[in-house]
């Protein structure tokens, strides 16, 4: 919240577009505008009204450089949008960079999600810290609902809940690295830093930081989907390999490898295998071992097939870790094998597991 | 090795690029920084701003804070109030 906990000392409140933006259709600015209003009138009791003529509560606006508030943008980029806490004159207005490309979908900057970001501070709503919120102070692109947990306690901190809320499905909030319940999507090396999937994030783990780092998946990745399933490096390569469902993606750093997604049944597995619940390349042999349900197989990276006398099962051949795995990487002679908040250190030369601690181990917890 | 002109103007540039946000986001005061050296207050405001994202915490200008110093992102201030 901004200082003071300002918000409107209504719930009635009104808006008016002053203005338009040349790179979207009026319809399409106008539905924007109001889809954005939705999301917030959905959590609330909150009403908008919206006024042709004279002085709203929120005037909306897209203009660029100095634009009268003595606030100025910035050109392309950066400075995306700004709107002032509730109260009188300015206050609630939310102005929009005219030097951005705006769209209806991910081509340009998307105007519903900045426009839902801004009146969140009309609203009274400051910046969140939570890199999965809708009020984290960086866009990201993203589908469907754009509230997280962090925003509606927020706003409904000000204005209470909506007596008759419709079916709507905050995002839960990122995840907490030291939660005792912690699991892991996926876990993959990525040029010598460790990446951890979690629902829409990621943990960033460089070998020489105590530190961490989260953020969204689609923040550095647009083009993959929102959760993973699997993950490995192909050090040789330089590309790591991505799995959700029944397509997996190839990345070179922040970019999507050309000819990507593929279908996973390219590597050999039958039709019948839906997903990959973990991926992990043994350094230094070629071989990528691929975790579904209770077996696993090995895939020859020299030769681009699946090696004969596959599947096998999981529990015959690392005893200890029981029936199913969820992620999985390879470091320095041990195999790293995730089952809910357990980690499972196997010595690849000993064949046995050699060590348990928690998941969140792995994130210095 | 001696850096070659074209880092060190790039070198500069960051510096600017950096003082403009803190200034903007972080209420960094004007007019009192040193080129390519990190004042006590400027350090402190880098920490302010590593802290809110996440970030390692160092004061120092490294390539993960320029970078998100760098992405696209609302004009509202982190801290402070607006007048």
């Amino acid at each position: 919240l901004f200082p003071r906990n300002l918000k409107w000392k209504t719930t009635n409140v009104t808006f008016r577009i002053v203005n338009y933006t040349p790179d979207m259709k009026a319809s399409e600015v106008d539905r924007a505008i109001h889809n954005a209003l939705k999301v917030w009138s959905d959590v609330t009791p909150l009403v908008f009204r919206k006024l042709h003529k004279g002085t709203a509560d929120i005037m909306i606006a897209f203009g660029s450089k100095e634009h009268g508030d003595f606030n100025p943008f910035d050109g392309p980029n950066g400075l995306l949008a700004h709107a002032y806490q509730p109260g009188n004159g300015l206050g609630g207005d939310t102005h929009f960079d005219e030097d951005e490309t705006w769209s209806t979908d991910s081509t340009g900057y998307n105007l519903f999600i900045v426009a839902a970001h801004e009146f969140g501070h009309a609203l009274g709503l400051s910046h969140s810290e939570d890199p999965g919120s809708l009020m984290y102070p960086v866009y990201s692109f993203s589908k469907g609902f754009p509230l997280s947990e962090d925003d509606v306690h927020g706003i409904q901190s000000l204005y209470g809940p909506n007596p008759n809320p419709p079916k709507v499905k905050p995002h839960p909030e990122a995840p907490k690295k030291c939660d005792p319940l912690l699991s892991f999507d996926a876990v993959t090396k990525l040029r010598g830093e460790t990446i951890i999937f979690k629902d829409r994030f990621y943990w960033r783990l460089h070998p020489q930081m105590v530190d961490v780092e989260q953020s969204l998946i689609k923040m550095t990745w647009p083009v993959l989907p929102n959760k993973v399933d699997a993950a490995y490096e192909s050090a040789e390569k330089d590309l790591v390999y991505i799995f959700n469902g029944i397509r997996m993606w190839a990345l070179n750093g922040y970019n999507l490898v050309e000819g990507y997604p593929k279908y996973i049944h390219k590597l050999g597995l039958p039709k019948t295998v839906r997903r990959v619940d973990a991926a992990v390349q043994i350094t230094g042999t070629g071989k990528t071992l691929l975790f579904t349900d209770e077996d696993y197989w090995s895939y020859d990276e020299y030769s681009g097939t699946m090696d004969k006398g596959y599947p096998r099962s999981i529990e015959d051949d690392f005893p200890g870790v029981g029936e199913e795995i969820e992620a999985a990487f390879y470091e320095y002679g041990h195999l790293y094998l995730y089952r809910g908040p357990i980690q499972f250190q196997y010595s690849y030369t000993s064949k046995r597991v050699v060590g348990i601690l928690r998941a969140n181990s792995l994130l210095n917890c | 090795f001696p850096l070659s002109a074209e880092d060190s103007e790039k070198g500069e540039d960051n510096w600017h690029f950096a003082e403009k946000y803190l200034r903007k986001f972080y209420g960094l005061a004007p007019g009192i920084e040193g080129l390519q050296k990190s004042s006590s207050s400027m350090s402190l405001v880098i920490k302010e701003m590593q802290s809110f994202f996440g970030l390692e915490v160092t004061g120092n200008l490294d390539p993960d804070t320029l970078e998100m110093m760098h992405m696209p992102r609302c004009g509202v201030p982190d801290i402070g109030e607006y007048n």
